[in-house]
């Protein structure tokens, strides 16, 4: 981990008494190749280290901590400011049914993740309404109507040949004649080159004006992430990210690279493959996972 | 300095960067730009297109040894087991080779080994009818290694060729669930001697060092023959595959490039080394 891998470095930075533009380098390096390791993107790890290295040799000394101490301190406070704020839940401040889109590449999530909010939000006291709107793979629909019985919460019944854009669209308005208050939007996955598709993204957002749109990235993704996050965000706006597969090793350092490029908050992480494995985002707990 | 020219110190850091965005990591890159300055400061490199050239030759002979089809032959059922982390693509996988072996006219039956996630079954139902393959497959819930027996039973009853099991999305982390697939190994090798012949882990392009870390637990923990690299359609390159075949020694069988049928190419050193970069 960092502070392991660290020691000799910060051990020559401790005995020269003060941070200095001699002795940061190499700690700077050790820094650079922890987050590549833990797929912090290439640029995104350059744009930290640089704003590393200005506040360590711009700060002042700290009384109360050694050189090497501060360092770290400087690493960490500045990525758990990277990461964002407090934790943050869906944006549900709006006459409802409020609509929320899952978006994002295939396999990472989104059919379970919108199952997780449904069970999210019903402990809140909300009533929410499930909306398989992938109408391409094989037995998506099937999936979310499962997990929706598991938790009884109501599934639209999507029709497979029908538009996707007529499939939200119309289950906003059952949702509404229903008395549900949320409208959980599973899209298919998809890729961020697919123009067709990420047009039927465009699409679906002008047809329901969510109130939430949250990009589903795998924690384990690497440096391919921020052309997915941009590519998203520039299409349709993203209000959100859910990081999934957060209870496997994988340091997570898509995280960063998501935030550094949307500035969209991380709002939840999937800890699990049961509906009961969600939970809020620690910016802090990111940021030490991240430098391992 | 975009391919033509005398090569400098840039060119070098550029293509150290393109390698690292390829996700081949800061270390392998490090190394392939060292080899290079070596050989550029010898001479041996006069300019841009020839230090590319070099680049991807030594890609290319790092993974060209790693280049083989999986050896279905007699004495059938061939047993192919197919493992992997949660949404790699092992179900839309096993749909995609046992169209090929369709193609080639071997009789094959899908396993419905995964009998945790929310529709699995209906999931790999729907490939089976799309090739023309048989499954077997109990319900939701029911217990993965009794698929397994019976599949095994029904393959060598219909002089099955091939039998690909699908099995549950697990993080390699999860040690009760590798100790799952263990046992379902075990239960392969009982019902047929020598199988299963191959273990095919999925991997995901998208995926960076972790793809890594999986490749060899599965490898330690369960036993790796094969891998197959998915969505390679997309814009990540899959670099980790260049540590995977130093870390493991297993073949990479096939590249996913899509979500239907066809989209499986056979793994090809040069085409992938070109793309990486
Ligand atoms: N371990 C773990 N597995 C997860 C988590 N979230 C989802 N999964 C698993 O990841 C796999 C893919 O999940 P899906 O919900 O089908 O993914 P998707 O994004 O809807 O996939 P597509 O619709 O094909 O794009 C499944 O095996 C899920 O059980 C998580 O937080 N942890
Ligand atoms: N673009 C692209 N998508 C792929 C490829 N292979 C699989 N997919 C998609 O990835 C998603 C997940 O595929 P699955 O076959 O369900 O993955 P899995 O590993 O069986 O998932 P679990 O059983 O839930 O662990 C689906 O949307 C597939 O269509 C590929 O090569 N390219
Ligand atoms: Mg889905
Ligand atoms: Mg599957």
């Amino acid at each position: 981990n960092l502070s392991e891998k660290f020691q000799g470095v910060l051990k020559n930075l401790r005995g020269h008494g003060r941070i200095s533009e001699g002795n940061i380098e190499e700690a700077l390096r050790e820094v650079r190749l922890a987050l590549l390791e833990a797929d912090v993107n290439y640029k995104v790890v350059k744009e930290f280290t640089a704003a590393v290295r200005s506040k360590a040799l711009g700060a002042e000394v700290m009384a109360s901590l050694s050189p090497d101490q501060h360092f770290i301190k400087i690493v960490h406070d500045g990525m758990t400011s990277m990461m964002g704020g407090e934790a943050q839940d869906l944006d549900l401040a709006r006459r409802p049914p409020v609509p929320v889109m899952l978006v994002g590449l295939q396999g990472s999530g989104k059919t379970t993740s919108c199952g997780k909010l449904a069970l999210h939000l019903q402990k809140k006291k909300r009533r929410p309404f499930l909306v398989p709107a992938d109408v391409y793979r094989p037995a998506a629909i099937e999936q979310l109507k499962v997990l929706g019985s598991q938790i009884g919460i109501p599934v639209f019944d999507s029709d497979p040949n029908a538009d996707p854009v007529d499939i939200c669209r119309e289950a906003v308005r059952q949702a509404d004649l229903t008395g549900c208050d949320t409208v959980l939007l599973d899209t298919a996955g998809r890729l961020h080159v697919d123009e067709e598709l990420m047009e039927e993204l465009r699409r679906i957002k002008e047809a329901v004006d969510p109130g939430d749109i949250l990009l589903v990235a795998d924690a384990m993704t690497g440096q391919d992430a921020v052309n997915v996050a941009k590519a998203f965000h520039e299409k349709v706006g993203l209000t959100g990210v859910l990081l999934t597969k957060m209870d496997g090793d994988a340091r997570g350092g898509a995280a960063l690279s998501i935030r550094a490029v949307t500035g969209a908050p991380i709002k939840f992480v999937g800890v699990g493959e049961k509906l009961d494995a969600l939970e809020a985002f620690f910016p802090d707990r990111m940021a030490s996972r991240i430098l391992g | 300095a975009r391919g033509i020219g005398p090569v400098d110190e840039n060119v070098l850091v550029e293509l150290e960067e393109a390698l690292i965005l390829a996700d081949a990591g800061a270390d392998l890159a490090g190394e392939y730009v060292v080899a290079l300055r070596a050989k550029w400061r010898r001479g041996e490199l006069p300019d841009i297109a020839a230090l590319r050239l070099e680049l991807k030759k030594m890609i290319t002979n790092t993974l060209a040894p790693r280049m083989a089809p999986i050896p279905v032959a007699p004495p059938y059922p061939f047993v192919v087991l197919v493992i992997g982390v949660n949404g790699v693509g092992k179900t839309t996988t096993i749909g995609k080779i046992a169209h090929l072996l369709r193609e080639e006219g071997h009789p094959v039956l899908l396993a419905a080994g995964d009998t945790f996630r929310a529709a699995a079954i209906g999931q790999l139902r729907v490939w089976a009818e799309r090739v023309g393959a048989d499954i077997i497959h109990h319900k939701e819930g029911s217990d993965s290694s009794a698929v397994v027996f019976d599949s095994l039973r029904a393959a060598k009853a219909r002089g099955t060729h091939v039998v690909l099991i699908d099995t549950a999305g697990r993080l390699h982390t999860k040690t009760h669930l590798m100790e799952e697939m263990r046992k379902v190994v075990r239960v392969i090798g009982r019902e047929i001697p020598g199988a299963p012949q191959e273990i095919l882990l999925v991997l995901d392009a998208t995926n960076g060092r972790n793809a890594i870390t999986q490749a060899k637990t599965f490898q330690e923990v369960i036993g790796v023959t094969g891998i197959v690299l998915t969505k390679l359609d997309g814009t990540a390159k899959g670099g980790m595959v260049l540590s995977v075949t130093k870390e493991t020694d297993v073949p990479i069988r096939f590249v996913g490039v899509g979500e239907t049928i066809d989209d499986l190419r056979p793994f090809d050193a040069e085409s992938f080394a070109s793309a990486l970069f």
